[in-house]
């Protein structure tokens, strides 16, 4: 969804 | 190895509390510097949560070697429940643990329960959490907050939240009907922790998943006051700080693509 990739853009894997 | 002692049992009980239901296994990261860190994204993948408990946070800390527990939060839960809030209660692992040790003490001493955890491999990314700009930071009363979240969501899914520089309102929009709640920006000298304090350089609306504020205010009890960051197109932020560290949720709005 929208809501999924807008926090896995915004939190990079280290 | 680990070993935390904290004054009480009461901050880990409402720690693991307020992230159980959105995360079901999570690592526990131990370092001396750092005291015990956590970092978990829910099952959905629209909310995360971060928790700091610094080394102030406990009576005593140590952690020669840096850890990592992987651990069910439902099977610690259960193990968090025998304890009483008030009793002092200590972690401990050795350098290469298979299980984490937890140990209650009766503040008089005469009571000391001992259980024994097993812990699992769980295979989490570990994700950057920058500082974010933010158009709004706005500070109320958590136990405000909660009623707004729990009420809101009897009405819709969807909770939109809009904020100008002297109010917050919240709006619901379902089959049965609307509703709305305004909480004005107020200072209160006396009580510091009533305040409503709204910090803006933009006004905001945005739309968040009832469910998930249900989750995030299962926090409440960790602290009076939650803060809420919020910018257009960008997870919100909602922090409950604690004495000495924090729990934040990163949760995802609601938007059209």
């Amino acid at each position: 969804t929208v809501q999924q990739r807008l926090l896995t853009n915004f939190f990079k894997p280290r | 190895m680990l070993e935390g002692k904290f004054e009480t049992a009461s901050t880990m009980k409402k720690v693991i509390e307020a992230i159980k239901d959105s995360v079901k296994l999570c690592n526990l990261n131990c370092s001396q510097n750092d005291g015990i860190t956590v970092q978990a994204i829910d099952d959905s993948r629209v909310l995360l949560i971060a928790l700091k408990l610094d080394p102030s946070c406990f009576q005593e800390f140590r952690c020669d070697k840096d850890l990592v527990l992987g651990l069910d939060l439902e099977s610690l839960s259960k193990i968090l429940r025998q304890g009483n809030p008030e009793d002092y209660l200590t972690l401990i692992a050795e350098d290469s643990p298979d299980s984490l040790l937890i140990v209650f003490e009766d503040s008089k001493k005469d009571r000391i329960s001992e259980f024994s955890l097993k812990l699992m491999d769980i295979d989490s990314d570990v994700l950057t959490i920058d500082e974010m700009e933010h158009d709004c930071a706005i500070t109320l009363p958590a136990a405000a907050f909660a009623k707004v979240a729990r009420d809101m969501k009897t009405l819709s899914e969807s909770l939109q939240i809009l904020v100008t520089k002297d109010s917050v309102k919240f709006k619901a929009d379902g089959s049965i009907g609307t509703g709305s709640v305004i909480l004005r920006a107020r200072t209160n000298l006396d009580d510091t922790k009533e305040s409503i304090l709204i910090d803006l350089n933009k006004p905001v609306n945005l739309t968040f998943g009832a469910k998930y504020l249900n989750d995030i205010v299962k926090a409440t009890p960790l602290a009076d006051t939650v803060t809420i960051k919020l910018t257009d197109k960008a997870p919100a932020m909602f922090e409950y700080k604690l004495q000495g560290g924090f729990l934040r949720y990163y949760l995802a709005p609601k938007f059209e693509d």
